[in-house]
């Protein structure tokens, strides 16, 4: 399986919304 | 980052050196990442573990873990998530599934020493813990006290069940206690048992008490492990929050509360304060474009996404569909480096190396697995090419310049990518 790391995500807000079933990248959320 | 063109992004170099190598610098927390609630959103603050903003950071005694160490770590947590996303793929492409009175000998994932922590509260009245941020594994566990066979050394007291007036341990007989990987029964009483990858593990007492994530707001009768045998690389935390899909998890858990919902966000520098959020609150930046579906037939506990695609300065490499659909793809706050499918690593390591040498810049000799490094010694900021991961639907995730480069020291800075061995890892 390919896995997107930590380093990748920095400064991304990742979202999970399990009910949805989505997962969102919210650029420079910290 | 200074800047960020259409092809490629500045980096200062300064900037790039993660924990441990610039653990001597001082914590950046904001006002914004103190514990907080608002209406919708329960916000905690992320540091990284080994970061100035740990509270575990006393605790090291200067002994940090090399990044050789951190990326051995990383490699073991990666392989061992393949092994559990293989078992369980072959068991529903029709395996029979036999009565097992044992469970797969790996719940959950190695831990990996680059991981991030977060504060939380247990028991009336609320002790504090820094535990493990981990959203590969599904159940939240802390060393108990009087660990009854082994503990290693944490940082803050053990959590006390006699101490807290609403801990209870589950009955071997509740259902709650069948929502375990690996489960036992003492005396009638329910016993977890999380074992990981790189052979740390945790038993005890699956057990409820009032979890407090902010000074506002609390969970009652939060399922968690009361660990009274555990060993392994956890460094000095007292333990991990579990932030999976399964029914262990605090997500699943506290469903009726948030909604199913949570972000988070891990700071640029190990010097600063990233957020794990719960609640519906979390969503209002996120605009369909910016979302991917949750692939949740493809297996329990992890975050499945479809990667359908890389950019390199702006440009869309030539990989076949077929490469990212025979593996498919995790998000997972656990690991460090992506790995990627070796034909789609090769190709963005190529891509990336041709754009590093156009521009000059001297290549310098390979750090563990990552094999495409550079000596920026003499400079003070850099260009580097921009990365794109794109997903279905059309969600982008364009790497931040912090997250392209993992740099052990000035002259040797690496693409922070890795491949995996086998097309079908």
């Amino acid at each position: 399986v390919g896995i997107v790391g930590n380093t990748q995500l920095k400064t991304f807000g990742v979202v999970y919304d399990i009910g949805k079933k989505v997962v969102g990248f919210c650029p420079g959320a910290c | 980052a200074a800047g960020r063109g259409h092809d490629h992004a500045m980096l200062r170099v300064e900037d790039m050196l993660p924990a441990p190598s610039s653990s001597s610098s001082s914590c950046d927390m904001s006002r914004e990442h103190k514990h907080g609630a608002t209406s919708s959103r329960t916000r905690m603050p992320i540091v990284h573990r080994h970061g100035p903003c740990s509270p575990l950071a006393d605790a090291h005694d200067g002994k940090l873990p090399s990044h050789e160490e951190i990326l051995a770590a990383d490699q073991n947590r990666a392989k061992s998530i393949q092994r559990r996303v293989s078992t369980t793929t072959t068991v529903s492409r029709g395996k029979p599934k036999r009565n097992r009175p044992s469970l797969p000998a790996s719940s959950g994932s190695a831990l990996g020493t680059g991981n991030y922590v977060v504060t939380i509260g247990l028991g009336t009245p609320a002790g504090r813990y820094t535990v493990v941020f981990d959203t590969g594994s599904d159940t939240t566990w802390v060393q108990c006290e009087p660990c009854v066979v082994v503990c290693y050394k944490q940082q803050e007291k053990l959590f006390d069940p006699a101490r807290s007036s609403t801990y209870a341990n589950i009955s071997c007989a509740a259902p709650a206690c069948s929502d375990l990987y690996i489960k036992g029964c003492s005396g009638g009483h329910c016993l977890y048992g999380v074992q990981y990858g790189d052979g740390s593990y945790s038993i005890g007492f699956f057990a409820m008490d009032t979890l407090t994530l902010s000074s506002y707001d609390a969970i009652k009768g939060f399922r968690f492990g009361c660990g009274e045998r555990n060993e392994g690389l956890y460094g000095e935390a007292a333990g991990l929050l579990g932030l999976g899909r399964g029914k262990t998890s605090l997500p699943v858990q506290a469903y009726d509360k948030y909604g199913g919902v949570f972000a988070h966000c891990f700071p640029a520098r190990s010097s600063g304060t990233g957020y794990l959020d719960f609640g519906p609150g979390s969503l209002p930046a996120v605009s369909a474009k910016l979302t991917t579906p949750m692939l949740v037939d493809n297996g329990p506990t992890f975050y499945y996404v479809g990667l359908t695609g890389i950019r390199v300065g702006g440009k869309l490499l030539s990989i076949p569909q077929s490469v990212f659909t025979t593996s498919g793809t995790i998000v997972d706050s656990g690991t460090v480096i992506t790995r990627l499918p070796p034909a789609a690593y090769s190709s963005l390591r190529s891509a990336f190396a041709s754009a590093m040498a156009e521009r000059g810049y001297k290549k310098a000799p390979a750090l563990s697995l990552l094999d495409t490094c550079y000596d920026f010694t003499g400079m003070s900021e850099v260009a580097i090419p921009t990365v794109s991961l794109l997903f279905q639907g059309g969600a982008s995730l364009d790497v931040h310049a912090s997250g392209i480069i993992y740099a052990a020291s000035v002259s040797q800075a690496c693409l922070g990518f890795a491949g995996n061995k086998e097309d079908d890892d």
